[in-house]
């Protein structure tokens, strides 16, 4: 894991407490509201299972700490987005809270239920950006959710011990989590891994 | 025979899972520093991008089509990142790490993006 220059993470009492919001105007038409907000809480949750920080949705937009939203091209941030796939979204350092996803993608809220050939799976890319949001750069470990790239149809949702230990240095533990279950969970499938290439 | 064969398969997912952004970048496999290839300094932007190269001026080598000593340092530092093996020329497997859809936080300096400057102020 690595982080972003000069280590900056949320400052606060804890257990901190920030709250998010998506863009009521910058969105996407094809997929339910519903079901953003959704994937989105789901994409949050995934990280406050393993820190003490709480995730709450805002109802107002511009006073929410995390402001997502989906964006096409030149967005005025400096770093316009490209079309389908390239990149798919970029966040910002804390305590920016600004997240953004290339509304040119086709996000998918369930790839089960999306047949195209380049659909993005929306809680991978939310979840990755979100790591940034906290104060996580890229990680080298191909397997974690801060992994750089991500292929068309894939889903990496489940942060790996790489992504743990990255982001409880910034802000502890989630006394509820225990990270040796997700070390066992990774070494069970490194073991079925490479017992699947030996019969290979 | 098999290095052909594995090299065609991985060739297959890359396009595949190539994006339409850089989906050029597969005319430069096997590219390596002494090559001279047009569509190279596209390349370079990425690197440039994404922390690895870092332009000094408008006239540097950053605007040529030539695989030079910094591409090469370039390449070695994105290998290293990312946990590919080290070679320092564009291999299928690199390529195709390039090539693939990703996040637009730079890996390296992410703090030189100007989203950062944004936060610093």
């Amino acid at each position: 894991f690595t982080y972003f220059t000069g280590k900056p993470r949320w400052a606060g009492r804890k257990p901190l407490t920030l709250t998010y919001a998506i863009s009521p105007e910058h969105t996407i038409k094809y997929v339910a509201t519903a079901d953003v907000a959704a994937t989105i809480r789901r994409a949050f949750d995934n990280w406050a299972r393993v820190i003490p920080v709480r995730f709450e949705e805002a109802t107002n937009y511009e006073s929410a700490d995390v402001k997502l939203g989906f964006y096409g091209g030149d967005h005025g941030d400096g770093e316009p987005f490209d079309g389908v796939l390239g990149i798919l979204g970029h966040a910002f350092s804390p305590e920016s809270g600004r997240l953004h996803l290339d509304a040119a993608e086709q996000w998918a809220v369930d790839l089960g239920k999306e047949s195209s050939e380049v659909a993005v799976d929306l809680e991978s890319v939310a979840t990755h950006e979100i790591g940034h949001v906290l104060g996580l750069g890229h990680s080298a470990v191909k397997e974690a959710v801060m992994y750089p790239s991500l292929s068309p149809r894939t889903k990496k949702v489940e942060l790996k011990v790489d992504d743990i230990e990255g982001v409880q240095a910034l802000y502890g533990s989630n006394p509820n989590f225990r990270l040796n279950q997700t070390v066992q969970s990774e070494t069970s499938s490194a073991i079925a891994l490479r017992d699947a290439i030996k019969k290979s | 025979k098999d290095d052909d064969q594995h090299r065609q398969a991985l060739f297959r997912a890359t396009q595949y899972n190539s994006n339409y952004t850089w989906r050029s970048f597969h005319r430069l496999l096997d590219l390596e520093r002494g090559s001279r290839v047009d569509g190279l300094v596209g390349l370079k932007q990425y690197f440039v991008r994404f922390g690895y190269l870092i332009s000094t001026n408008s006239a540097d080598s950053v605007l040529s089509d030539a695989f030079d000593a910094r591409l090469e340092t370039a390449v070695l530092r994105y290998q290293a990142s990312l946990g590919l093996p080290v070679t320092g020329k564009l291999d299928a497997t690199t390529l195709s790490e390039v090539m693939a859809p990703r996040c637009g936080v730079p890996d390296l300096n992410p703090n030189r993006s100007r989203a950062a400057e944004t936060v610093q102020r």
